[in-house]
């Protein structure tokens, strides 16, 4: 999915994998099949995803990895799922 | 609220510190964690009593990577602490991050800060998209001394607790802090304004909880007041605004919604901005400014802006256009932007770019403080 990337390859990369981190762990419901759907490249369920958490932050709802969603990826934060029923 | 709305049945909860951290004194961390449980039970009828052995409601530790309940820790910054909801067993608790340099000031990530966050979801709150709350999930540092919650917090444990009581037998009041919110250091800041407007013969500048208003030639008796006190549907964090003089009427923007005044008096319920033709991945406004001469307004949603015409009431083809390429000289986001004299002055962060339309460029760069006497 070129399209979810607007940086150098290796840097896509190396946010690709932050993404997916912080996507599984804090926009996924845990224990359920939708770790596998989350990860998977391009799907729309990761760009779902994207944009949940782009909602939920106030960007620019794109569905994209724009430089805005990399930053709040990388900003420190508290582990607690934003959407997840954590119990 | 957590999905369900656990919350606990009783008033006195039990804490109990566990495991402490190496980065700081245990004298610190007790008096971070007592003064974190302290910014909720002032706002609801809640008694946190300390026990230091056995099985305390909510538990606090300090712990590393895998601690055994299914959320390992990642080693330095990226997830700082969490809490669990509510309940019996594991709920209440509330587990720090060791691998984090843990402080009692802004050097490393402070305690107090993330401890008040925590306890916000051991009392049965989960994360706010109000940037301005405690409960929104990003660290940003707050000072403890003299913390007052935020309304979003004070509204949501409220819902859940209700207000706490002033004193015994006395009726029941909500919630308000004795003193007016802090007012932002400005002066010793790198940030700018949320908004800035003329509103008749003022200038308003918007900041958190706080505006100040100054006439436009005049530094003299320029004074900070609270947004609720003049604008109390606002309450905070006014996005963006902008005045049609003609017409006698301002614009506030917050969120998706946006209220409209005459004067200081507000006209109706709040409308959202789709009206003007925002497409609706547009969540919010950064900026706007109406220009007299070509009675347009201008929007800024992220390095781009919208273009609106005043006359037609409507959104102008062709738009939006990338900032940075059409104001020559304008660099950043625009938090903030006004037209005063034929200039449009940008807000951008600690700076103010002085923008001459007819030359089309930049022709001065002033301190955004500077605006209020700094």
């Amino acid at each position: 999915a070129p399209s979810l990337f607007a940086a150098t390859p290796r840097t896509s990369r190396n946010n690709y994998h932050l993404l997916q981190a912080y996507l599984v762990k804090y926009y996924t419901k845990k224990g359920g099949h939708q770790i596998g759907e989350v990860v998977a490249r391009g799907s729309n369920s990761m760009v779902k995803k994207i944009k949940e958490l782009q909602a939920f932050f106030g960007l620019r709802v794109t569905g994209k990895l724009d430089q805005s969603t990399m930053d709040v990826i990388k900003r420190p934060r508290c582990g607690v799922p934003d959407v997840a029923n954590y119990r | 609220l957590f999905p369900g709305e656990p919350k606990w049945k009783k008033n006195i909860l039990t804490y109990r510190i566990s495991k402490y951290t190496s980065s700081m004194t245990s004298a610190d961390v007790d008096k971070a964690i007592e003064m974190a449980l302290r910014a909720w039970s002032s706002a609801v009828p809640l008694n946190f009593v300390r026990i230091n052995s056995g099985e305390a409601d909510i538990m606090i530790s300090f712990e590393t990577g895998d601690h055994g309940d299914s959320y390992p820790f990642d080693g330095p910054r990226g997830t700082l602490a969490h809490a669990f909801a509510p309940g019996e067993g594991l709920g209440g608790d509330t587990h720090f991050d060791n691998a984090e340099k843990w402080t009692m000031g802004k050097n490393g990530f402070n305690l107090f800060t993330v401890a008040a966050h925590e306890f916000g979801h051991a009392l049965g709150l989960a994360h706010s998209t109000d940037s301005s709350a405690l409960m929104y999930p990003t660290y940003k540092y707050q000072n403890p001394y003299g913390f007052r919650l935020p309304k979003d917090d004070v509204k949501g444990i409220q819902a859940l607790y209700g207000p706490r009581k002033t004193f015994p037998g006395k009726p029941t009041v909500p919630h308000t802090p004795p003193h007016s919110p802090s007012i932002p250091d400005l002066c010793d800041s790198s940030s700018s304004f949320d908004a800035v407007t003329m509103l008749g013969k003022e200038l308003l500048f918007f900041k958190d909880r706080i505006f100040w208003r100054r006439q436009v030639h005049l530094m003299a008796g320029i004074r900070p007041s609270t947004i609720t006190s003049s604008f109390p549907q606002l309450m905070s964090n006014v996005d963006a605004a902008y005045e049609v003089a003609e017409r006698g009427t301002a614009y506030f923007f917050k969120g998706p919604h946006y209220w409209i005044t005459r004067g200081f008096q507000i006209q109706g319920p709040p409308r959202t901005i789709y009206e003007f033709g925002f497409p609706r991945y547009v969540q919010r406004i950064d900026a706007a400014v109406y220009l007299r001469d070509t009675q347009k307004t201008l929007f800024f949603v992220g390095d781009e802006y919208y273009s609106y015409d005043e006359r037609k009431r409507k959104m102008e083809k062709d738009y939006p256009k990338n900032t940075e390429e059409e104001f020559s000289g304008v660099n950043g986001q625009i938090d903030a932007a006004v037209e005063l004299n034929g200039y449009i002055y940008f807000f951008s962060g600690p700076k103010t770019y002085k923008y001459d339309t007819e030359k089309e460029d930049v022709v001065s760069v002033l301190k955004s403080s500077s605006w209020i006497g700094c």
